[in-house]
């Protein structure tokens, strides 16, 4: 069966990625 | 017959933070069982499984933006579950029981909110529905 996905947020993407997405 | 799962790469290295996630290393190739739409999805490596952040894969085809929704710039109205306080200078804090518009749901689980003249990132996880669209 399937845990629970974890509680906490998940983190943000790395740095990199993130600036290639805007 | 067999089910075909999605096979992502992942693009950095990240080291789990809890039980169930699983370590991951650049360039390795996860099977996805499941997307939650909190960002955490729950993969199989070899004979493992466990949760991974989706921000850290990217698809074997290809970007998946047919995947993600466009974005509503109308809003939808969501409310704050839970607060939480900006690390990052694009996020946005918020307290528990703010309403906001929901503009770009995406898929890594952090979507893009606008709660009065501002804008930014917020968890997914935090936020639930209000089922109402905003009137313009």
């Amino acid at each position: 069966s399937i845990k629970q996905p974890p509680q906490n947020p998940p983190p943000r993407p790395p740095a990199d990625m993130r600036r290639k997405r805007l | 017959g067999p089910i075909m799962l999605d096979t992502y790469r992942v693009i950095a290295d990240y080291s789990k933070s809890s039980k169930y996630e699983l370590n991951l290393k650049a360039g390795d190739l996860l099977d996805i069982v499941e997307k939650s739409p909190n960002g955490w999805w729950f993969c199989q490596y070899d004979t493992q499984r466990g949760w991974a952040p989706a921000s850290y894969l990217e698809p074997l085809d290809g970007p998946d933006e047919s995947e993600e929704p466009e974005p509503n710039y109308a809003g939808e109205l969501y409310k704050t579950t839970k607060g939480y306080t900006a690390v990052e200078d694009d996020e946005l804090t918020l307290q528990l029981g703010e309403t906001i518009e929901v503009i770009h749901k995406l898929l890594d689980g952090w979507w893009v909110v606008r709660k009065g003249e501002k804008t930014g990132f917020y968890p997914s996880m935090f936020l639930h529905s209000t089922g109402e669209r905003r009137e313009l």
